[in-house]
């Protein structure tokens, strides 16, 4: 049991730290243990953009947050190697350069799983496969397939 | 597997019957303010089980559409979802029949009634979660993520972040 | 006391929903007490989109429930009449649509008072007078005038 | 009153003495992810005297500019924000003296230090708010929106929101 712990943190943290070192174009970030050896301590996520030092995961910025959680969430998913993301409006807080990386990020995560996301973000929709438009009107959601 | 397509009817905002076909690679879902978009997601969340407080309403009526200010409240909402099995990756769950080529995952509910289905037939829950751990979907995991959740993740506590590790081996 | 709480809630009410419908084109907004005549109940917003009846404020979409919030701030901004307003990404949420709306909004309130918006909105800042860029070099940040 | 202009220094990332001019009417402030927009607002924030746990820090001192990965960290973070007195606002506060076209609060933070200051002496936080308060001016109020507050206005509870009613009337 602590074998297999251990076995998956590292590969976790292995695949954090390449995603956002691809993501921040550098800077360092790691997945350990409050306690090295003890798998029942806490898990510290450690988080430096390029030049920075922020004492804590707060002190980033709404932009920083989000792709710092973005690289572990896909650390996860190239773990496991499930069948599928569904996000929603994960990119809300990016600028066009970062919404520019995720998008071309999660066209590659397409090509191994199914990728859905919501997106008001133009950079999104130019780097998906298909779109569909929902619509309203009197209360009523319809969902048309748009040509992209 | 992947999902092959999902179909919706009278859950939220969408009230009369919408077929949605989904295919491999990036696609991505678009619209105005209140369209429509998160209502899709949950309709998707609701079929793989997730309660009614992680689908923003307090009880499970309340995701049934309404009626809005013009209209008449329908009596059921249905979601089916149809996941692909062309690389026959249920094979366990079918013992003496042909293989489909693809199955379908069910949830309904009305006013005091509420169901799953597996097959078109009413199934118990832990069907559902069963079926959704040999895809390797974990609906309460990192796959399915809400609007406004993503930095949860890391804002979490050092155990609760400990706990996503011990879920997925 | 009791009067003047009273007041003041009538005042911010009738605000409140003026400015939602400005904001959704329509619908019908309100805020009341829990118990009409007790000052210490709880205060209850209702919003409704035009066509729409959310059970609750939860039901209402990212972007309904921006715009109901920056109604209310604007009501209490507009009883007060105090002399700024600083406000970083709200509109983080908004499709283009209610980004104009909103950024036209802001633009009539500076007319009133000083308004100071972060934004990554192309729309808020077409609005505005001013522009300052926040530049990042080396961990240090720097602030420039930008011409519009 | 106004914000005249706002003086920077060893504040998070603004390691140099920076001073940012504002003017009346609507005013944009842009620049990429992790650019230091949000550390601007946390310096007027900071200079109204709001505490460090809304200011994304757990201590004071970790407002003061940390040195990054390649600098050496400031020894002070000093804020100061003039407000325009042309209108005579401020009035009650110079009894003896002739009134200043304009004000101004400061705010400094070292090592085991900590003061604010009005017109360049130290004074009591009580003077700071005293001064805030005549100009109407709530720093914990709905005048200031950090990154991602907005919609807590509206998801508080019953009670907390007639709070709101009860501070400003
Ligand atoms: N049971 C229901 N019946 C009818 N309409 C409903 C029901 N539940 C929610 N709605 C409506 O659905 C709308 C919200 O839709 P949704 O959250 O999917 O919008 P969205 O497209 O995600 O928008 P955004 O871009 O702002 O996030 C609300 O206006 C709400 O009134
Ligand atoms: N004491 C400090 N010394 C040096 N840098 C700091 C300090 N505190 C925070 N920072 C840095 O400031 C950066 C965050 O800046 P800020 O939150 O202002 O960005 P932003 O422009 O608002 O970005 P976004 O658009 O993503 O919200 C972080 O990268 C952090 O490392
Ligand atoms: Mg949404
Ligand atoms: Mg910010």
């Amino acid at each position: 049991k602590k074998a297999q712990f251990l076995a998956a943190l590292n590969q976790v943290a292995t695949y954090f730290e390449r995603i956002f070192h691809q993501l921040f174009q550098g800077g360092r970030a790691s997945l350990e243990l409050e306690e090295p050896e003890n798998i029942n301590s806490g898990l510290i996520i450690r988080a430096h953009p390029p030049d920075k030092e922020p004492h804590l995961i707060d002190a980033l910025s709404g932009g920083e947050q989000t792709l710092t959680a973005a690289a572990f969430v896909f650390a996860l998913q190239e773990y496991l190697a499930g069948p599928l993301l569904i996000l929603d409006e994960i990119d809300a807080t990016l600028d066009k350069t970062n919404s520019n990386k995720l998008a071309k990020l999660l066209q590659g995560y397409g090509d191994h799983c199914q990728v859905i996301v919501v997106s008001h973000n133009e950079e999104m929709i130019r780097h998906a496969k298909r779109a569909y438009g929902v619509t309203m009107r009197k209360g009523i959601s319809k969902v048309l397939s748009l040509e992209l | 597997t992947k999902i092959n397509r999902v179909e919706i009817s009278g859950f939220k905002s969408f009230q009369r019957k919408t077929v949605i076909p989904f295919f491999d690679g990036l696609t991505a879902i678009v619209g105005e303010n209140g369209s429509g978009k998160s209502n899709l997601f949950d309709a998707i969340s609701f079929v793989m089980g997730r309660r009614s407080s992680s689908l923003r309403a307090e009880r499970l009526e309340q995701l049934i559409f309404n009626g809005g200010e013009h209209l008449s409240p329908s009596s059921m909402a249905e979601v089916t979802l149809y996941l692909d099995n062309s690389n026959g990756l249920f094979t366990p769950f079918f013992p003496d029949d042909d293989q489909p080529r693809e199955i379908s995952l069910g949830r309904r509910i009305a006013k005091g009634y509420a169901s799953y289905q597996f097959m078109d037939k009413n199934c118990p829950r832990e069907m559902i979660d069963r079926i959704l751990e040999t895809a390797k979907i974990d609906p309460d995991g990192h796959q399915l993520i809400a609007q406004g959740n993503l930095t949860q993740v890391i804002e979490k506590n050092p155990q609760r972040r400990r706990e996503i590790i011990d879920e997925i081996c």
